[in-house]
C-alpha cells in the first residue's frame, strides 16, 4: 500500500458517498445514468467474489463488500425507492457496445485462461468503460447539477491516482500488471474532458455546462 | 519485471 492508492481508494469511496448523498438529500437520481450504476455492480461482483477464497487485508475485505454493497444499494434506490426521478429515456448508450467487446478482450488478455482470472480481465476492462453512459448522457443533456459533478470528479480522480500508484510499484516491488495500467490508463482518459469543464468551471463556481 | 496481476489492488 502507498500514498498514491490509499488516496485512490479514499476518493473511490468518496465518490459514492457523494453520489448516495446526492440521491437522498434531493430524493432524485436525476441525471445519473442507471446503465453506468448497473455496470459498476457487474464489476464490482465479477471482481471482488474473490473474496470467498482470496484475503488480502482487513482493509482490502472492507471496501470489496462496501463497493458490493453500495453499488447494489444504489441500484435499489433508482430502480424502486426514485423510480420516479430516472428518466431512462436519456439513457440511451448501448451497453451491449461495452459488454460484448470487453467479454471478448477478457477471453485474449489474462494471466491465466480459467474462469476466475476472465472474469478479473473482465471487469477490469469494463470498469475502464463503465461510465460512458454517464458521460454520454452528461453529453446529451449538456449540464449537470454541480453535485454530480463532483461524484464524477471523484470518481476521475481515483483512477488518476493509480497511474503513479503503478509507477511507484514499478520501481518499488518491481511489479507491473499490464492488464491493469493499459485499461487504467484509458479509464482516466476518458475523463480528461469531463475535468477540463470541472476544473475549469465547477470549481470556479460557475455551472457544469458544455459548449453547444 | 515479469508481467503479474495486481489481485492486491481494488
Amino acid at each position: 500500500m502507498n500514498l498514491f492508492r490509499l488516496l485512490g481508494d479514499l476518493s473511490h469511496l468518496a465518490s459514492i458517498l457523494v453520489l448516495l448523498h446526492k440521491i437522498q438529500t434531493s430524493r432524485s437520481c436525476r441525471g445519473i445514468s442507471f446503465k453506468t450504476q448497473a455496470l459498476y455492480v457487474a464489476v464490482f461482483v465479477a471482481r471482488y467474489l474473490d473474496l470467498f477464497w482470496r484475503y488480502i487485508s482487513l482493509y482490502n475485505s472492507a471496501m470489496k463488500v462496501f463497493f458490493i454493497g453500495s453499488s447494489c444499494y444504489i441500484l435499489y434506490l433508482m430502480k424502486y425507492r426514485y423510480r420516479p426521478t430516472n428518466d431512462p429515456s436519456i439513457d440511451t448508450f448501448r451497453i451491449e457496445y461495452l459488454l460484448v467487446p470487453c467479454a471478448i478482450l477478457s477471453l485474449i488478455f489474462n494471466y491465466n485462461f480459467m474462469p476466475t482470472e476472465i472474469l478479473w480481465s473482465f471487469s477490469i476492462f469494463l470498469e475502464s468503460v463503465a461510465i460512458l453512459p454517464q458521460l454520454f448522457m452528461l453529453q446529451r443533456t449538456g449540464e449537470a447539477e454541480a453535485i454530480t459533478t463532483h461524484y464524477l470528479a471523484a470518481l476521475g480522480i481515483y483512477r488518476a491516482l493509480y497511474i503513479p500508484n503503478w509507477i511507484y510499484r514499478y520501481f518499488t516491488e518491481g511489479v507491473i500488471d499490464p492488464i491493469a495500467v493499459t485499461a487504467g490508463i484509458v479509464q482516466t482518459g476518458l475523463y480528461l474532458d469531463f475535468f477540463y469543464v470541472y476544473f475549469t468551471k465547477v470549481l470556479q463556481g460557475q455551472k457544469f455546462e458544455l459548449p453547444a | 519485471p515479469p508481467p503479474s496481476s495486481s489481485h492486491d489492488e481494488l
